[in-house]
């Protein structure tokens, strides 16, 4: 449901100022949903250096945008509780030229409104849209678009609908706040060309025959087996969902002699940040003594892909379900990622080490990982009980946990919360830890990152946190908390999210393959984002302009993700400097021309600024001149000649 | 899963209830286009 006027649309990266009024987690939420952006599309933002027409995210009552880019600078608004990563993609596509799902002209086809259930005077938020005004970029209606409205959504009574899908089982979904839906960014990436994304580099189900490109390393007689799912050896990408069906990459350990090893190469890749998340699931059946090995093969300089480095060991275990890993990588220059399967001890083996849904993106692996497993057989007992994950650290030293409640109290959902343990760091630590950021994340096992919709909440730790008894939550553990003996140490109160995710949502898509329910937690310092307003187009002495360019510099530093980017992601060719049609080539970072050339001519110089005849043309020409030249001589010499 | 009661702090129940833009717009008394769009001042 796009605005059909190319004049609102926006050109790349958008500039946006963060209002110093807004909540320091809204500020977080709204980083990350750039990220989400630069994922899955190629919209980008960059901090405000002085344009025309930029987004202003302020705090203002509610949560709203204007539609498009209006070409003068304009105001989004993420007000309270509007700080969750699918209300501000939501507020942002309107920014970028999106309107309402239900207000589609054939929306009727698809959904019924119920007028008479509506607030009086609030008719006005189900009009339709002519479709000489908007188009659906030849898209069908999605009732899992994050611009569709839920069935409550202003009605009179509680308990009835003002929207309705025509097929029923999608009223569960229509309204959902995951994330952006497949056909949201196959829409975005319609109306804005998009060809690539700004983090994403490879993903492998192993489904196709050409396995993504990757290669059997050369150096090893043993290959990896593009191996197809049967009893006994279920591959992740469809796990559970279908008998016999789905490929992964398979290397038997249960033959041949210890020591042998199988290696597994992915294409080459070229970074643009510092830092890559290497996500995949493998399982290991075979001895103890089996290991898989993820190497990096980097450009050693030369151009050559050949500079390895060791970067994690995977160990078999007791344990041989499908297991998520993450690696980070931190390839800066062009470089192949690899498996190395080895053989520990044949005789004591009967199966092998299987890899599939790989996924590597240029954004940070997750901090804390928590699998529970057999999670359908845990919401099948109608129990109020709770489960607490094992204790994780963050970057800075804090231990953590996640608290899950099958059943909260809101029928249907099932709670998320955080809370904080005591741990080895806390004699060095700052406390009360406030102004640290809280993510949590239920994973939707999508192999495809492009169509996962996770569900992912935040909170940002604050003074305001309190328990019953009036303590901060975010003290000490050990003088806020109580004792656990299944950690050893003390866990604080949690704070999340009663309706987190509901039990329908959780039954569909990828969230329980496996049966496994997969939690992400983060918990970063974010206290950098307190000061990040800029001030519009200034018009100052120089004494204040030099100030304010330093503090737009700060703010651009300190708002832009962590990651450093490398200096060649900025496009040297862009805007093309080469003249007279020259091609800009990029080499080694810095523009290069290729002038043209015609049959006659070409053009020569650094910015193909000089034209140049063709050698054998000019000597032709001054050849056939010259002829000429003494042809006439010796002509008008022998007529002189005969008239004398 | 621990049933019954919370054993421990971390079980207890804080923190927020999710609700949607309409919900939000409507509790905060404003009445936007469609909910959530801000028209410029020439389009109301």
């Amino acid at each position: 449901n796009a605005l059909r006027n190319e004049t609102y649309r926006w050109k790349f990266p958008i500039p946006y100022i963060l209002g110093d009024n807004l909540d320091l987690n809204a500020k977080g939420v709204i980083l990350q949903a750039f990220e989400m952006f630069r994922l899955k599309s190629c919209v980008d933002f960059k901090p405000y250096e002085g344009e025309e027409t930029y987004i202003f995210f302020k705090k203002e009552i509610g949560c709203w945008s204007m539609v498009g880019n209006l070409q003068t600078g304009q105001t989004l608004s993420i007000g309270e509780r509007c700080d969750y990563r699918a209300i501000v993609e939501h507020e942002i596509l309107h920014a970028l030229g999106f309107y309402h799902e239900q207000s589609r002209m054939d929306r009727d086809d698809y959904v019924t409104i119920w007028w008479d259930q509506i607030i009086t005077d609030k008719e006005h938020n189900f009009v339709k849209y002519d479709d000489g005004y908007i188009t659906d970029l030849n898209t069908p209606y999605d009732y899992e678009s994050v611009m569709h409205y839920a069935p409550f959504s202003f009605n009179k009574n509680a308990s009835i609908p003002t929207i309705t899908a025509k097929i029923p089982e999608f009223d569960d979904i229509i309204g959902q706040r995951l994330d952006l839906s497949a056909i949201d960014l196959e829409r975005l990436n319609r109306m804005y060309n998009c060809t690539s994304t700004h983090t994403f580099l490879d993903h492998c189900s192993f489904e196709s025959e050409n396995i993504c490109g990757m290669i059997q390393g050369t150096r090893n007689d043993l290959d990896w087996v593009h191996q197809l799912s049967a009893t006994g050896q279920q591959d992740h990408t469809i796990s559970g969902r279908c008998r016999d069906a789905g490929y992964f990459m398979y290397f038997n350990t249960s033959s041949g002699q210890a020591d042998e090893v199988a290696v597994l190469e992915s294409r080459i890749l070229y970074p643009k940040r510092t830092q890559q998340c290497l996500q995949f699931f493998y399982k290991i059946t075979g001895s103890l003594s089996d290991k898989l090995i993820i190497w990096l093969k980097e450009d050693d300089g030369t151009g050559n892909v050949r500079k390895m480095r060791k970067i994690q060991t995977f160990q078999a275990d007791n344990d041989h379900n499908w297991k998520i890993a993450h690696v980070t990588l931190s390839a800066q220059k062009k470089f192949r990622y690899l498996f190395q399967g080895l053989k520990g001890n044949p005789s004591s083996s009967s199966g092998g080490i299987a890899i599939d849904d790989i996924t590597l993106t240029e954004t940070p692996c997750p901090t804390a990982v928590w699998v529970i497993r057999n999670f359908s057989q845990i919401l099948e007992k109608p129990t109020s009980g709770f489960i607490e994950s094992p204790r994780f650290y963050s970057p800075e030293g804090y231990g953590f946990g996640i608290t899950l409640q099958p059943h909260s109290r809101i029928s249907g959902y099932t709670r998320v919360a955080f809370h904080l343990c005591s741990g080895e760091n806390d004699g060095v630590l700052e406390w009360p830890a406030l102004n640290r950021q809280a993510v949590l994340t239920v994973l939707d096992q999508d192999p495809d990152v492009s169509k996962r919709m996770s569900s992912s909440k935040s909170f940002t730790t604050s003074k305001d946190h309190v328990s019953p008894g009036k303590t901060l939550i975010w003290d000490k553990p050990s003088t806020a908390g109580i004792f656990d003996a299944s950690c050893n140490c003390y866990r604080s109160l949690s704070w999340g999210w009663t309706n987190f995710i509901s039990h329908s949502q959780m039954r569909r898509r990828s969230f329980l393959k496996n049966d496994d329910l997969i939690i992400f937690a983060e918990f970063h310092d974010i206290t950098h984002l307190n000061y990040t307003e800029v001030p519009v187009k200034p018009q100052q002495s120089s004494f204040m302009e030099d100030l304010t360019l330093e503090r737009q510099k700060r703010a651009a530093q300190d708002t832009e993700p962590i990651q450093d980017q490398l200096p060649y992601l900025q496009d040297p060719c862009d805007p093309n400097p080469c003249q007279n049609d020259g091609i800009c080539v990029s080499v080694k970072g810095r523009a290069s021309c290729r002038c043209p050339s015609g049959q006659a001519f070409f053009f020569t110089g650094e910015r193909c600024q000089s034209m140049q005849i063709h050698g054998n043309i000019l000597g032709i020409t001054v050849g056939g001149i010259a002829g000429t030249i003494v042809l006439t001589i010796v002509l008008i010499s022998m007529m002189a000649g005969r008239q004398r | 899963v621990s049933d019954g009661h919370h054993s421990s702090e971390a079980g207890a129940d804080a923190g927020e209830i999710i609700i949607d833009i309409p919900e939000i717009n409507l509790a905060a008394g404003l009445d936007l286009f469609q909910g959530d769009i801000l028209l410029p001042q020439n389009e109301r």
